[in-house]
């Protein structure tokens, strides 16, 4: 798309293939090509340049023109709850966003209420003493419920800003573990009228198609606010995210681009088209 | 299902008794998407494609099948012929201990995945197995395991974070071969495919404890990256085969596929819960007919 070569079938078909390559998807791959073909043949495309531009809007426009930024309202605490399936960066992106909240001199509490995985509290301990948070747990195999709870007192008691909520990854086939979920939401809506303000959904950019079932059935289970899509260091493009702003209006917020606590950036529609195109 | 979308096909076509160059395009194209949709990569899809296409023109009907039960059938044999061998056993070293090293991506289950390995030797083996910690870098890994090891009554080599990985994996293979455990199975941390350092850091590690299995631990929801990354641990690696975890979820699991075509090795086992149980062997069959859906 940067060179001087004809926008001909070829081209359109290897477009196909980087935006299937980047795991958008059959679906959304098609009404891409669709309109992007359609363009083409009225505006008389003729250069490559043009072509890239076009396509550039095609996906800004799926991904809705503007950037939905993390707020922070007026509620103390302002609380987050962190969900996710197994394994994708849940408690790694609760200690960046920890971080930033300190660096923006704000005080933090974290919820260990990921009871169940070998050395989860642990992990995220280390965390909560490297970024300056404090953090509420209790011992392995507790009910989770009861930790978010536990941490939502305590938060409040200290007046703090932010209280955010680690939880067990979990597959989104599970029912017994979607209940646990939504208990655990209604427990802290009880203690703090409009808790959780904020759910983040944690995916993996690696993951492919299932990143958009992950997202349908946690969204029922638990109202997300906002998608913390994590890895985009590697060379997965996440592009499942934009069937999932555009069939189920969620917000991607934020990404996680390391493992380091200053590795998470805002979510820009554009540098997202950029990144996509190499 | 791809079967429903392929009957579409067939009863839209007009020619039935024989599938012909006309009605396999139509009914290739449904397979395609269905390939796709699973998550299997691009490039694999349409070499799959081509290939299947040869071996449907031209094959009669048969009696009992429907045209549409008759290109899954050649689609679904092909795929089952690709998966590779149903996993036969685990390996063991003539020269004991065994020594089992698992790599990949970050959050692919490696951790999880070394203890259920090491049940899995020794419900079949009746082999004591060891555990090797050799993550350094994500907080609390080391406890992690340790953790599992106690909770499956494995014993936890470790020397903490502060030791070089390589160390730790080498001192931790001799530990073993001196105390007689089999296998010895080293853990390493996640990583990118295209951190040199990192991968370095495994060439190092590879070199230092000869392995005799060195495992692919991958996400059974992984999109078009599986090429990618799988194709560069192996060709840095040499690996001798893949787990697949996640398998207890709902994705259809095309990188399996995509793993298989691109390194050629062997698919060796399955994770199928957060549970430390033994790993499950893995059946082509089975995945064949997840992948089509
Ligand atoms: N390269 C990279 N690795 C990441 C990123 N975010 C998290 N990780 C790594 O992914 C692995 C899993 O991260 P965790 O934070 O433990 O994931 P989790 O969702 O809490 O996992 P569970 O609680 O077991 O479900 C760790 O090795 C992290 O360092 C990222 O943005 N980029
Ligand atoms: N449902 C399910 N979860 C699994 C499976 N295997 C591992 N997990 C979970 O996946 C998450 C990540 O597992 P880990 O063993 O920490 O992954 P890892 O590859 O060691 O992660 P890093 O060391 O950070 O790269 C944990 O929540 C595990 O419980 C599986 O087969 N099924
Ligand atoms: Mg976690
Ligand atoms: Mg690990």
């Amino acid at each position: 798309l940067r060179g001087a070569g004809a926008v001909d079938d070829d081209l359109l078909d290897s477009v196909e293939e980087v935006l299937i390559l980047a795991d958008i998807g059959v679906e959304a791959t098609t009404r891409i090509m669709d309109a992007v073909r359609t363009d083409v043949r009225r505006k008389k495309i003729k250069s490559p340049g043009e072509l890239r531009e076009i396509l550039k809007n095609h996906i800004a426009e799926l991904l809705g023109r503007f950037n939905v930024r993390l707020q922070v309202g007026e509620a103390r605490p302002h609380v987050i709850m962190v969900v996710g399936v197994n394994g994708v960066g849940k408690t790694t992106t609760i200690a960046k966003l920890a971080h930033r909240f300190k660096e923006e001199g704000k005080s933090v509490v974290l919820a260990a209420a990921d009871t169940f995985r070998a050395g989860a509290i642990e992990q995220l301990t280390i965390w909560a003493t490297r970024v300056g948070a404090e953090i509420v747990k209790h011992q392995a195999g507790a009910d989770p419920a009861a930790v978010a709870y536990d941490a939502l007192r305590a938060a409040k008691a200290r007046n703090a800003d932010v209280l955010i909520i680690d939880t067990a990854g979990r597959l989104h086939t599970k029912v017994n573990l979607m209940e646990e979920l939504k208990k655990i939401r209604r427990v802290i809506s009880r203690e703090l009228d409009g808790a959780p303000h904020e759910t983040l959904l944690v995916l993996d950019a690696t993951t492919g198609q299932n990143a958009l079932s992950q997202a349908k059935t946690f969204h029922q289970a638990t109202e997300i606010t906002g998608v913390v899509l994590t890895k985009l260091d590697g060379t997965a493009k996440g592009g499942i995210i934009i069937s999932i702003v555009n069939l189920l209006n969620l917000p991607i917020k934020l990404i996680g681009i390391g493992e380091r606590l200053h590795d998470l950036r805002d979510f820009r529609t554009d540098l997202f088209a950029e990144a996509l195109f190499g | 299902t791809l079967t429903d979308r392929l009957d579409g096909v067939f009863r839209r076509l007009t020619r039935r008794g024989k599938l012909t160059e006309d009605n396999i395009q139509e009914a290739l194209r449904e397979v395609r998407m269905a390939l796709l949709e699973a998550d299997v990569n691009y490039k694999v899809v349409k070499e799959f494609i081509s290939r299947v296409r040869e071996q449907a023109v031209g094959e009669a009907v048969m009696k009992s099948l429907s045209p549409s039960q008759q290109v899954i059938k050649v689609v679904h044999d092909e795929l089952v012929r690709l998966m590779g061998e149903r996993a036969t056993d685990v390996v063991r070293a003539k020269k004991p201990p065994t020594v089992v090293l698992l790599v990949g991506l970050q959050g692919s289950g490696k951790t999880t995945t070394a203890g259920k390995l090491a049940l899995l030797y020794r419900e079949t083996k009746r082999c004591s197995p060891l555990l090797v910690a050799a993550d350094i870098y994500r907080p609390a890994a080391v406890d992690q395991l340790v953790t599992i090891g106690k909770q499956i009554k494995v014993p936890v080599f470790e020397k903490g974070t502060q030791h070089d990985p390589v160390d730790i994996a080498r001192e931790g293979v001799s530990f073993g071969r001196d105390r007689g455990f089999d296998p010895v199975i080293v853990d390493t941390a996640g990583r990118l495919h295209i951190d040199s350092d990192l991968m370095e850091e495994l060439r190092r590690i590879r070199t230092a404890v000869s392995p005799h299995e060195i495992l692919l631990v991958a996400d059974a929801m992984t999109g078009q990256d599986a090429v990618n990354m799988a194709s560069q641990f192996n060709e840095e690696l040499d690996l001798t085969g893949v787990i697949l975890t996640k398998m207890d979820g709902d994705a259809r699991g095309g990188a399996a596929l995509s793993i298989r075509e691109v390194t050629a090795k062997p698919i060796k086992f399955v994770g199928m819960g957060e549970k430390l149980e033994p790993l499950e062997p893995f059946h082509p069959e089975r995945m064949a007919s997840r992948i089509l859906g």
